[in-house]
């Protein structure tokens, strides 16, 4: 089965 | 990382009913998106109805502003697969909100006209994700709401 890289996103917009 | 075997697949989407044609781009996806993989699980349908369905789930790289994320999705395929579109969802976890727009709505379903004007094979999954992808670096859906990220740079 393949990996899984963490999950991530930028930081809260405004 | 090895990807999963075509065998295995075939076992896993015995109820689709074009089998051979999604196990290829299932396959054809998964190599190429190595944080994807093939999950059996139950999609619970508008009408309350549920259905053991396959989905691609995991993460899939998106360039914003000079950082590269990796943006949680899930993609549903019915069992009419790949004569239909996936059924496709941002998954943020709970350290992200969802930030809606005309692409992507407060549960995460992402609406985009290569899903409407899907027809197969000119449409597939590789080429959903890259335009996916592509609209997420200019319109990103989903935001952290934890300082401590660590975006890798490019």
């Amino acid at each position: 089965l393949n990996g899984g890289a963490v999950p991530s996103a930028p930081p809260t917009y405004t | 990382m090895a990807a999963v075997e075509e065998r295995t697949l075939k076992k896993m989407l015995k109820q689709y009913r074009h089998r051979d044609l999604a196990v290829r781009e299932i396959t054809d996806t998964i190599l190429n998106y190595k944080d994807l993989r093939p999950v059996m699980d139950a999609y619970n349908f508008l009408d309350g109805s549920s259905r053991d369905l396959m989905s691609l789930a995991g993460t899939v790289p998106v360039c914003y502003r000079g950082s590269v994320y990796n943006i949680p999705v899930c993609l549903w395929l019915l069992d009419t697969y790949p004569y239909n579109p996936p059924i496709c969802f941002v998954k943020p976890t709970s350290k992200m909100i969802i930030k809606t727009s005309r692409h992507v709505d407060s549960n995460g379903k992402i609406y985009l006209p290569y899903l409407h004007e899907w027809t197969f094979p000119r449409s597939g999954l590789c080429g959903f994700i890259q335009v996916m992808t592509g609209v997420f670096a200019e319109e990103m859906p989903v935001f952290s709401t934890s300082a401590t990220h660590r975006p890798s740079l490019l």
